[in-house]
């Protein structure tokens, strides 16, 4: 089983690749270079996909990156649906990032009666007792939740019904799901109480 | 060395006992159940940290509480600088989480001559050529970077110069630090496509 911090570098070898010449060939302790790790650390993440470079030469840039892109799934777009459409929720749909990686989002949720049926960015925020159906229609497979704590697993039970199978979740709380469903939680909190540990 | 996951879990792990009864006794099983992990890994996780509970018996809720609190340095109020005031910079600072877990943003810069000196959240915006000296007045020992990705290692640089020793950075860019300074990045992209990973 390939560690998840090894994919997570996998992405950040993509993003240093995308700014490379495409002709070029490229040795692991360059690329290890580029990205502050080291070049044992290139070849081992690498090794878990698979055979890439040309042995004593190195890599292509080309090659690899369609390689990686490939590996990732970022050959095709990714619609993702977004629930809780308050200053977080709206500061990630205004965000370009999204689209330019290839995750745009397409689907606006809340339960606010004010917010349902307004259009932002050229989508109209749908009531959350949609989620379900909406989510299925669309085939979204992946799901953003910027809700309340609260009503975090509400949601997460609707995308999964819907058929959503990965989300990124904002609330901080623990969201139960099944080991099908890929949960990634990014918790400002955490983020920080790890930075106090080590700086106390 | 304590894996960092383990420091994340373990403020996991305080999220859940801040939201019960302060003389309950728990088990580590119970305490497992609450965040959805096993047994074995509270076990684990919290030895690395010292001796906790009464064998057999289990945690005093108020007791591990206390513990892990001082374990995670959060006894005290760590004053925030914030660098970057945009769309996302600016729903951090009026995020009401980050105060009440101990993190209040005390200092906000930018480089726009349009916002310096404007006033958001009672804080002013100061100009982001003053962070060494400003940080190093305040005192302040975290820094957030929400700014585009090619100002991310130029503000990593000045908040080192005033003396900040850990730092939150959404920027979606490799930022080179000496090994002394604790960085976090919030990477979106990489987060997503860790999903894409699992669900191609
Ligand atoms: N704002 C930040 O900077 C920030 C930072 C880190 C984490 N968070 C977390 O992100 C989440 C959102 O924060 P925010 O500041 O945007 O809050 P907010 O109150 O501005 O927005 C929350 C939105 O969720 C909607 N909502 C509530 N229940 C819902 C449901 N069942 N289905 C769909 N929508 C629902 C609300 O109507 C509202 O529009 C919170 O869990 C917060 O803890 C926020
Ligand atoms: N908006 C989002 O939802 C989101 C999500 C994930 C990541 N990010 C990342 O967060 C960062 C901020 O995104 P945003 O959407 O808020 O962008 P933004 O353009 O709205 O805000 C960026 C701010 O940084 C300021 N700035 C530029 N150079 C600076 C410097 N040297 N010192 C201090 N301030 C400086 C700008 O004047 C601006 O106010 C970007 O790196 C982006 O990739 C944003």
């Amino acid at each position: 089983k390939v560690p998840d911090v090894a994919i997570q570098r996998l992405s950040i070898y993509l993003r240093a690749l995308r700014k490379l010449e495409e002709n070029r060939i490229l040795s692991s302790l360059k690329l290890a270079e580029l990205i502050g790790t080291s070049d044992g650390q290139v070849r081992k993440d690498l090794a878990y996909f698979g055979e890439f470079g040309i042995p004593g030469q190195g890599y292509q840039v080309k090659k690899l990156r369609r390689e990686i892109t490939r590996i990732l799934g970022l050959d095709r777009t990714w619609k993702v649906a977004l629930a809780g459409v308050g200053k977080l929720g709206s500061a990630l749909l205004v965000y370009p990032g999204l689209r330019e990686s290839g995750f745009p989002i397409r689907v606006l949720f809340d339960n606010d009666p004010a917010k349902i049926g307004k259009v932002r960015e050229g989508l109209r925020i749908q009531s959350s007792e949609t989620i379900p159906q909406v989510v299925s229609q669309e085939e979204i497979k992946i799901g953003i939740i910027t809700t309340p704590a609260e009503a975090a697993q509400k949601v997460t039970n609707q995308l999964i019904k819907g058929g959503v199978r990965g989300i990124l979740n904002f609330a901080p709380t623990i969201i139960v799901h099944p080991s099908e469903l890929k949960l990634k939680n990014v918790d400002l909190s955490t983020n920080l109480e790890t930075l106090s540990y080590f700086l106390k």
